[in-house]
């Protein structure tokens, strides 16, 4: 199934390399920045967005205005498949409350979805919004239970299911709701 | 099946992306160092290995010595899935022919084969090394057909498909006689 490979993929290509260096990252850069952003290891997670819609914005702010931009951690730099020097980062972001006050965390969506995203409007693919609601939670359930037996892993992440199809026509905040 | 994400993912991510872009890079290379590497148009395209064995090496010395990173491109900063400013480059190699003369190209390794040979060794994933063959073949002939349908990446690529189970193994310098 095409879901399995991306959420291996996923893990394999991206998870395992960042996930264990998560906590350095973010303490060189409160170091660096000497700044109070991100104060509570708990919230030291990579927060994943899976949208059942598989539609992936490239940035947040086209989802939820709710959601800004704040600043990248520092890169992770690592030769890779013959690229040298090849540069994994993530986005540390603003999500504002309805009292309209700030909490960073850093988040970001599940890349391969928009690969099923694209594979579902091609024709030669021929497969449609239904079997690709069922790739995405495939998706989903697969790299859950990778990530679940993955110990080097363990709290650096959160999955969030997004009931994008419905929800998100209904209320322009519902992402920044959800992560909240 | 895996490998046919597997391909779309390598297309809809990278290739969509990069190839497109591939003769601007090395035009502000060329004008950046006033280098006449890579003088000739015929041979601005991503060479994309494709071993068999499902074998990825971080750095293609380890795989044949006869080949040298050389330098990077320019890199491609574009937003994606939420990570602000997401860093995509190529690097240029030499490869040595039997005369000792380099030869300078761009190359890489399929990214995605790496994650057919872990999931091969994982025992909760259960495929052996010849339905690992069957999913690495099958890569190769659904990206193909993805490119050659792909006018956007036309005269941008060349697939090299590597018999490296036994080839590799009689001959050190297989790799980079392939490339040449
Ligand atoms: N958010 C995020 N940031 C990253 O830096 C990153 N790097 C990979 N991934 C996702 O992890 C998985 C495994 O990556 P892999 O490198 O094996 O395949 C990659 C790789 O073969 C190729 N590719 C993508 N970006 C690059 C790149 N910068 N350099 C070389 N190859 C690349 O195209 C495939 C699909 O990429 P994405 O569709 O962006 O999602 C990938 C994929 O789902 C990332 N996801």
């Amino acid at each position: 199934d095409v879901a399995c490979g991306l959420a291996w993929s996923f893990y394999t290509g991206y998870l395992k390399l960042v996930l264990p260096r998560l906590r350095a990252t973010i303490e060189e850069y409160r170091a660096q920045h000497r700044s109070n952003i991100l104060p509570q290891r708990d919230f030291w997670k990579v927060n994943i967005l899976v949208p059942l819609s598989a539609s992936v914005f490239n940035q947040l702010e086209d989802m939820d205005q709710r959601i800004r931009f704040y600043e990248n951690l520092p890169e992770t730099v690592i030769d890779r498949a013959g690229i040298r020097s090849r540069v994994y980062k993530h986005s540390v972001h603003a999500v504002y409350d309805d009292q309209k006050r700030p909490h960073y965390c850093v988040v970001e969506y599940a890349t391969p979805l928009d690969t099923l995203h694209q594979m579902s409007h091609d024709s030669r693919v021929g497969f449609g919004v239904n079997e690709r609601r069922q790739q995405v939670l495939l998706f989903y359930r697969t790299l859950k239970e990778i990530l679940d037996n993955s110990p080097e892993c363990r709290n650096r992440y959160q999955l969030i299911l997004l009931d994008d199809d419905c929800d998100a026509e209904a209320d322009p905040h519902f992402l920044s709701k959800e992560i909240l």
